[in-house]
């Protein structure tokens, strides 16, 4: 029976993963290895910046809108925020449907999110990532790694430590099974600071690492070192978060950029 | 629970609009 109820879990929440998340690996793996009839606009130099802001994000950037004039690191830092701040929405609503979440007093609910959410979206971003660049726009467009790298400084570091973090975790080669049980793992974590109710979610954590274990050896067969090896990869997300929470500290104080509200409230007090 | 009212209102509400 206990094995039975582990396969429920597994499936809620992938089924959860699903439902909630518009990219995921098996999409961005089809986009980004050609197997789609239109291939991604590539964005590669300021020109073509320009032409997919016309076309793939004019909803973001609002063509005639307050940042049409604003330089393009400006304009790629706003655009990175509100897929930021989608992707949270998409947590959010992904957190609530993982069994236990819910039932959790509310105030625990937000502290599990204020701390989840960016190693989760740094996790699920690798699925959008090869060593040339990354999917956007909903994989309609694709930006190289070395345009992002090519923008002036304080900008210019905000991706390349996704990008190394990233070529390292994509060679676990996770599916979208894995990764749904791994970003419920790194949700329900029970040593995330202010925490009220610590035993409650010390159990959620413990069933879902469990599924996530037994899930690893079904899935994975041929590497057995693969749940110790995504253990490491919970701790190498937390100082990549922490880091990038410096960074946009930094630009925060030295750009003259606005912050969304709800990222904001995240970063704000967290390390 | 003022520091963090849009998570606590996307935690509340079905889906909301987080618009910029």
């Amino acid at each position: 029976p206990q094995l039975a109820d582990q396969k429920t879990l597994a499936k809620q929440i992938y089924e959860a993963y699903l439902k909630n998340f518009n990219m995921n690996k098996a999409k961005a793996r089809t986009i980004l290895t050609g197997k789609t009839s239109t291939p991604p606009f590539v964005i590669h130099d300021m020109e073509t910046l320009q032409l997919a802001e016309q076309t793939l994000v004019a909803k973001m950037v609002g063509s005639a809108g307050a940042l049409k004039d604003r330089e393009a690191e400006v304009r790629i830092f706003h655009c990175c925020q509100c897929t930021s701040v989608e992707t949270v929405t998409e947590l959010t609503e992904f957190a609530k449907s993982v069994p236990g979440f819910s039932s959790l007093d509310l105030n625990d609910q937000v502290t599990l999110l204020k701390y989840g959410v960016y190693e989760a979206l740094f996790a699920m971003l690798a699925s959008s990532m090869n060593k040339d660049g990354l999917l956007v726009a909903y994989g309609s467009g694709f930006i190289t790694r070395e345009f992002l790298k090519s923008l002036r400084r304080p900008f210019s570091d905000m991706m390349e430590p996704k990008f190394q973090f990233a070529m390292k975790f994509n060679a676990l080669e996770l599916d979208d099974s894995d990764l749904a049980l791994f970003v419920a793992a790194i949700i329900c974590c029970g040593d995330r600071p202010g925490l009220v109710n610590v035993a409650h979610i010390e159990r959620m954590q413990e069933s879902i690492v469990q599924v996530l274990q037994h899930h690893l050896l079904a899935n994975h067969p041929d590497d057995t070192f693969l749940f110790p090896k995504l253990l490491q990869k919970l701790a190498d997300l937390r100082q990549l978060v922490t880091e990038h929470a410096q960074l946009v500290q930094e630009i925060k104080k030295t750009e003259d950029t606005s912050l969304h509200p709800l990222l904001q409230e995240i970063y704000r007090d967290m390390y | 629970k003022e520091k963090h009212k849009i998570l606590h209102q996307l935690l509340q509400n079905s889906t909301s609009p987080v618009d910029l």
